[in-house]
């Protein structure tokens, strides 16, 4: 399970103050499909940044099965999350000096049981822009290396930060299947933020956030 | 109006060439609402690209109203850009090193009838976030400044690529009334890309893509 505790964090630029997140509670079991939700600004990457210990917490703790991630120094964080996570980040963050190849190969290389790069990007309708660099993709072509490289490594946790913001209906589902089938088939822990409601539908649990703040968590299916 | 006539846009790169667009003919009539649909890859953002003249033609021809856009050059250009045109780019194109207000203020500057960049920063929810920087803000955030920066210059035409694919249903309803009253009350022009079938109701015209053609032109409204 992944465990927030009592979890706060607070920006500060000069005098200013941001409560992104206030104490905040809450956990998801292993295996589950989470889906959060919740207005532009209300803190579900924060959120999604704390618990996968890509940022620090001002205050509280974060666990996830038996380790102490929030006690962690820089290099065991690096080692835990290039083991057991993978992401799909809001902004992409393609490495902008490689091939869209090379982006999800760089991915699959500190796996244990890697895919094989060209199969996933086959998956995502990508065969044809195997050799293209970032700046030379659409939008949508790019989240799509985006979720290639998560999905590449296999990870036992996927953070995906609105996934397919970027695509098109017919895109958008065949990614949401992907996703499904990997939470049923590898049991693979998933919390997918999303400004989607029909999206929200997917998930076993649905993660309501507002201000900073959970205030709702809706269990729709149990496993 | 803004025309394309028998527009063609292809991506070379080394031995692979990207037919984006194919032989478009398309006009947008002044004061016209125009959203344009299509999956991913399809060629939107380079139609975009191409009305505004923000990308040069591989064949065919651009005209606004009477200027001969793809005969000007570089200088001619951005000036005429500056004067008529408006932009919410798909990836934001935010400058990393000013604050909110001073991204919308640059927008201003070389307006003939500017908006207060607070008001308008106001009106998309960012009157708390003024003195931030981009790294600062969450992705829909981001997005509102962008939206914030185009409209402050109060543009002839307003080019927008996914303007609200980062923002919550109840954000993205209060930018596209922003949007409608602009075209209703200033007859300004849009051209406004989207995968959202819901958002595409309320053009005047749906623009159809698929593969770097114009397959549909459907009239919604007649004005
Ligand atoms: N580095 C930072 N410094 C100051 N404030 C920040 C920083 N990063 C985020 N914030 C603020 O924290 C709040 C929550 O941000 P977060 O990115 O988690 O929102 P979000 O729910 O993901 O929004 P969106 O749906 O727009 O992506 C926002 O108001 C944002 O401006
Ligand atoms: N600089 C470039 N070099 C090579 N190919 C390019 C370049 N820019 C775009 N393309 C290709 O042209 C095609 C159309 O791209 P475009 O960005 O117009 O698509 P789009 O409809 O906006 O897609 P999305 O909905 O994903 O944003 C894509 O297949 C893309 O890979
Ligand atoms: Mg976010
Ligand atoms: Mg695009």
């Amino acid at each position: 399970a992944i465990i927030l505790a009592k979890v706060t964090k607070i920006y500060r630029s000069g005098e200013v103050e941001t409560y992104a997140l206030r104490d905040v509670d809450l956990t998801l079991e292993n295996g589950t499909f989470n889906v959060v939700l919740g207005p532009s600004g209300s803190g579900k990457s924060t959120l999604l940044n704390m618990m996968s210990g890509l940022d620090t917490l001002t205050s509280g703790t974060l666990t996830i099965d038996d380790a102490q991630i929030s006690a962690m120094n820089h290099k065991e964080l690096t080692r835990f999350r290039r083991h057991n996570l993978g992401f799909v980040f809001q902004q992409y963050n393609l490495l902008q000096t490689l091939t869209v190849r090379e982006n999800v190969q760089i991915g699959a290389q500190i796996a244990t049981d890697p895919l094989e790069p060209e199969e996933i990007l086959k998956r995502v309708g990508l065969e044809n822009h195997l050799h293209k660099y970032p700046f030379q993709l659409s939008g949508g072509e790019q989240q799509r290396v985006s979720i290639a490289r998560a999905l590449v490594k296999q990870p036992k946790i996927l953070f995906c930060d609105e996934p397919t913001g970027a695509l098109d209906e017919a895109t958008a589902k065949d990614v949401l299947a992907i996703l499904q089938a990997l939470n049923e088939t590898m049991q693979t822990t998933i919390l997918l933020i999303t400004h989607n409601p029909s999206i929200a539908e997917l998930g076993d649990h649905i993660i309501r956030m507002n201000s900073g703040e959970i205030v709702d968590v809706l269990t729709q299916k149990n496993k």
